[in-house]
């Protein structure tokens, strides 16, 4: 559902 | 709850406010230099006469990398990672946009009553063609006031956390995780006014604002469906996913 945000959250911090 | 010591408060402050100062979008300094570029007449028109969805279209996708800070600034605060994947996103879906009416403040000039949006200072004017006055008068009230606390940088990353770490969120699956974050953020925010010599009653106005924020994130909903109702296919096709993920 939350794609997007799921993907924000699972890249590393730069 | 457990006493944590001056050090550790002091140690919290600081990783808080490098999280906020990585991921602010604009440096104050950045801000300071830009603060004479207000729009032109014939450029506010221009804005003012942009088709409704065109001009809705653009304030989310602004909105949109706005919130993209937000999320660097959440996965930053210590904590904030630990906690399970519903709660990241109940938190994020629900205070995003709350922190960034917090960070308005640092965009935003009192004195001409305008914020950076677009490249430049808009007064309220600009923002006609959505069609929602009473909202934009509503966050740019809100802005004003926020700035009139004349937050330090510190102060408002503190406070940007506590919003963000709202333990009273629903679908919250393990709340007490989050209060336990919350009451962490809300010492060091204690700490921090009491360091900076702050008066007695800041900590009891920025809790007002808690509220105040809640009012003007449930009206932008209100204002979305209303768009939406009107223009189901601009906001299904046109508008930045991330927006729809949150507001949607």
């Amino acid at each position: 559902k939350h794609k997007i945000l799921h993907q924000l959250l699972q890249n590393s911090t730069s | 709850s457990p006493t944590v010591s001056m050090a550790e408060l002091d140690h919290q402050v600081q990783l808080i406010s490098k999280s906020h100062l990585e991921t602010c979008q604009y440096l104050r300094e950045e801000l300071q230099q830009m603060s004479w570029q207000n729009f032109l007449q014939d450029e506010v028109e221009s804005y003012q006469s942009k088709p409704r969805e065109v001009m809705w279209q653009l304030c989310a996708v602004k909105i949109t990398e706005a919130i993209q800070y937000v999320v660097e600034f959440a996965k930053r605060i210590d904590g904030f990672m630990d906690l399970c994947q519903n709660d990241q996103i109940v938190l994020l879906k629900a205070g995003s946009l709350e922190v960034i009416f917090v960070r308005m403040c640092r965009m935003f000039d009192s004195q001409n009553n305008t914020v950076f949006f677009d490249g430049k200072f808009a007064g309220p004017d600009v923002f006609r063609a959505l069609g929602c006055d009473d909202l934009i008068s509503s966050v740019f009230d809100f802005a004003k006031s926020m700035c009139s606390l004349h937050l330090s940088e510190d102060e408002l990353a503190l406070f940007s956390a506590f919003v963000l770490l709202s333990a009273d969120r629903s679908w919250l699956q393990e709340k007490l995780q989050v209060e336990k974050l919350q009451q962490k953020t809300q010492l060091a925010l204690q700490h921090v006014l009491q360091k900076n010599q702050r008066e007695d009653g800041l900590l009891h106005k920025l809790r007002c604002k808690v509220s105040a924020l809640r009012s003007l994130c449930s009206r932008h909903t209100e204002k979305l469906s209303a768009f939406r109702a009107v223009y189901p296919d601009i906001v299904g096709t046109h508008f930045p996913p991330l927006y729809k993920e949150l507001f949607g």
